[in-house]
C-alpha cells in the first residue's frame, strides 16, 4: 500500500461519506444526480462480489463495506426518504444511464482478464465507473448551479482518480509485472472526464466567483 | 502471471 493509493482511497471515502452526511443533515439532494449515484452503487455491487470469498486485508474488506453501505444509502435517501426525495431534481436528471450500462456490459464480455463471471463483472465495474460521473456532469451543466454539495463531491472524486493514476505509476516502477491495462485505460478515460470540470472549478475558485460551467 | 494478479485495489 503506497501513499498515493491510501490518499486516493481516503479521498474517495471522503467524497461519498461527505455527500451522504450532507444529504442526511440538510435533508436535501438538490443538484445531486440520482443516476450517477445508482451507477456508483452498481459499480460497487459488481466489483465487490468477492467480498466474502477473497480476503485481501481488513482494510480492504472494511472499505468495501463502507463504499457499498454509503452508496446504497445515498440511493435510498434520494428514492425513498420522504423529505429528501422531494428535493430531487427529477426533470433535469434525465441522462438515460442504461445507454452506458449496456455498452459497458458488452465491452466487459469482450475485454476482460478471464472469461469468468467474477472477472467479467469486475471489468464491467471498471468500465462503468469510468463513465458513472456523466449524468452528474450533465446535470451540473443543465442546472448551471454548482452549490458546494455537488462541487466538492465531483472535486474529491476527481482528486481520487488523479491519486490512483499516481499510485499506478508508482506501482509500475516498484512492482515487477504490475500491469493492469483494463484499469489503467478506463482510469485515464475517467480522469479526463473530470479534467474539464476541474478546469472550471479552479478558475471559479481563483476568481472567487460562482462556478459556471459553459452550456 | 500479471493477468491474474489479485484485485488488491478498491
Amino acid at each position: 500500500m503506497n501513499l498515493f493509493r491510501l490518499a486516493g482511497d481516503m479521498t474517495h471515502l471522503v467524497s461519498v461519506v461527505v455527500l451522504l452526511l450532507k444529504i442526511h443533515t440538510i435533508k436535501s439532494c438538490a443538484g445531486v444526480s440520482l443516476k450517477t449515484q445508482e451507477l456508483y452503487a452498481l459499480v460497487f455491487a459488481a466489483r465487490y462480489l468477492d467480498l466474502f470469498v477473497h480476503f485481501v486485508s481488513l482494510y480492504n474488506t472494511v472499505m468495501k463495506l463502507v463504499f457499498l453501505a454509503s452508496s446504497f444509502s445515498i440511493v435510498w435517501y434520494m428514492r425513498k426518504h420522504k423529505i429528501v426525495r422531494r428535493t430531487y431534481d427529477r426533470e433535469h436528471d434525465t441522462f438515460r444511464h442504461h445507454f452506458i450500462v449496456l455498452p459497458c456490459l458488452v465491452l466487459a464480455l469482450l475485454i476482460n482478464e478471464r472469461f469468468t463471471f467474477r472477472e467479467v463483472m469486475w471489468a464491467f465495474s471498471i468500465y462503468l465507473e469510468a463513465v458513472a460521473i456523466l449524468p452528474q456532469l450533465v446535470l451540473l451543466q443543465r442546472t448551471r448551479n454548482i452549490d458546494n454539495l455537488t462541487g466538492q463531491y465531483v472535486f474529491f472524486l476527481g482528486a481520487y482518480r488523479v491519486l490512483y493514476i499516481l499510485n499506478w505509476i508508482y506501482r509500475y516502477f516498484t512492482e515487477p509485472h504490475f500491469v493492469h491495462w483494463i484499469s489503467w485505460i478506463a482510469g485515464i478515460v475517467q480522469t479526463v472526464l473530470y479534467a474539464d470540470f476541474f478546469y472550471y472549478y479552479i478558475i471559479s475558485w481563483k476568481n472567487n466567483v460562482k462556478l459556471e460551467l459553459p452550456a | 502471471g500479471c493477468l491474474d494478479a489479485p484485485k488488491d485495489e478498491l
